[in-house]
């Protein structure tokens, strides 16, 4: 399981994984659109226990606004150009599960 | 969809993946051989867009030489060692498609 | 293939690896459960290779006892809170093996 999750719940999601049982790593990662600062989990879990992982992140992950401010077009001389914030909204969490074929500790 | 490509083509590939309508998730990594700083794009892309995404990649990486300076084995006293830079080719991206069993956003 | 590895094992591990012919990519990481820095690394390798890199693995990374110290509850006034190191064996290094449907450099 790869999980991308803003980087204000990345704490709250990593300590209730660790208390529901579930190993994690943690990378630090930046979104495509945005450009800005996120978490990306790496979470190895049986297939049993998906669902479980998934209301985990559910549950520690919240959507909020993000602004994002436009680069204004290259001003004509003596034009002034106020850039108004766009509001863009950002989801909890973007989760992809992927099967493994072998999952071993050395 | 798991993407290696060089530090200079990592901006221009983020920009026109948005702009082909591809979210994606931009990571910091550097090389197994040359230990030099690259970047890592996870791309979650529907099994119909794979090629599109691929060509997108394609379309913004090129491929460069890099100068590798070889460490000297240990110069004997007085011996003076002038290691020659070797000439390394590297690809435009490494691209691993990688199937995965559920995609969402919470 | 998608393997963990602690720090003090990382450098090694990737010139094994490159000593073996196998290709490899290095991000910065970090436990979720030590909260302490370590190295995830991709490799990309043709199935009838994956048990010998596992080996290279296995060859260059070793057990090790961390300390963890548990954050005191909040001491009580006049209290005097002394925490005692808590011992935690940490593996050589945690492997996935993952499908990929293909593989190619651009
Ligand atoms: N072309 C576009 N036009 C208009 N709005 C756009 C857009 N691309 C993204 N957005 C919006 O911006 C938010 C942040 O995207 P970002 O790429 O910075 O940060 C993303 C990215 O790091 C990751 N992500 C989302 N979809 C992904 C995918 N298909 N593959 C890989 N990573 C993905 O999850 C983060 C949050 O995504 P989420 O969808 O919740 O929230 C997204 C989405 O609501
Ligand atoms: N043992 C060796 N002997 C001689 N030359 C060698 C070599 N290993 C690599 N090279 C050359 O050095 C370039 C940079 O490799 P590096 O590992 O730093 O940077 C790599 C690595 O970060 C990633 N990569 C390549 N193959 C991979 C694999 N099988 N698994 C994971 N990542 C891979 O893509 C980057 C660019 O790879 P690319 O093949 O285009 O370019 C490679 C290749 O041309
Ligand atoms: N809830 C818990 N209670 C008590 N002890 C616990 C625990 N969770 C982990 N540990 C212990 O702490 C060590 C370090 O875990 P950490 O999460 O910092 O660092 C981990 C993590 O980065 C990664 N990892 C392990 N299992 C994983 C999984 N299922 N998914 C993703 N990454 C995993 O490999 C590193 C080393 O793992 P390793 O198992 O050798 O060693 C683990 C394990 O022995």
């Amino acid at each position: 399981m790869i999980a991308v999750v803003q980087g204000e719940d990345a704490q709250r999601t990593s300590e209730a994984l660790t208390a529901g049982g579930f190993g994690s790593t943690r990378i630090t990662s930046s979104g495509g659109f945005l450009q800005q600062g996120n978490v990306t989990f790496l979470i190895g879990v049986e297939d049993s226990r998906v669902a479980e992982a998934v209301q985990v992140i559910r549950d520690n992950c919240r959507e909020r606004s993000r602004y994002l401010t436009p680069m204004p077009p290259v001003p004509e001389p003596g034009e002034f150009f106020m850039p108004y914030p766009v509001e863009v909204q950002v989801g909890g969490a973007t989760v992809f599960v992927v099967p493994v074929d072998s999952f071993e500790k050395i």
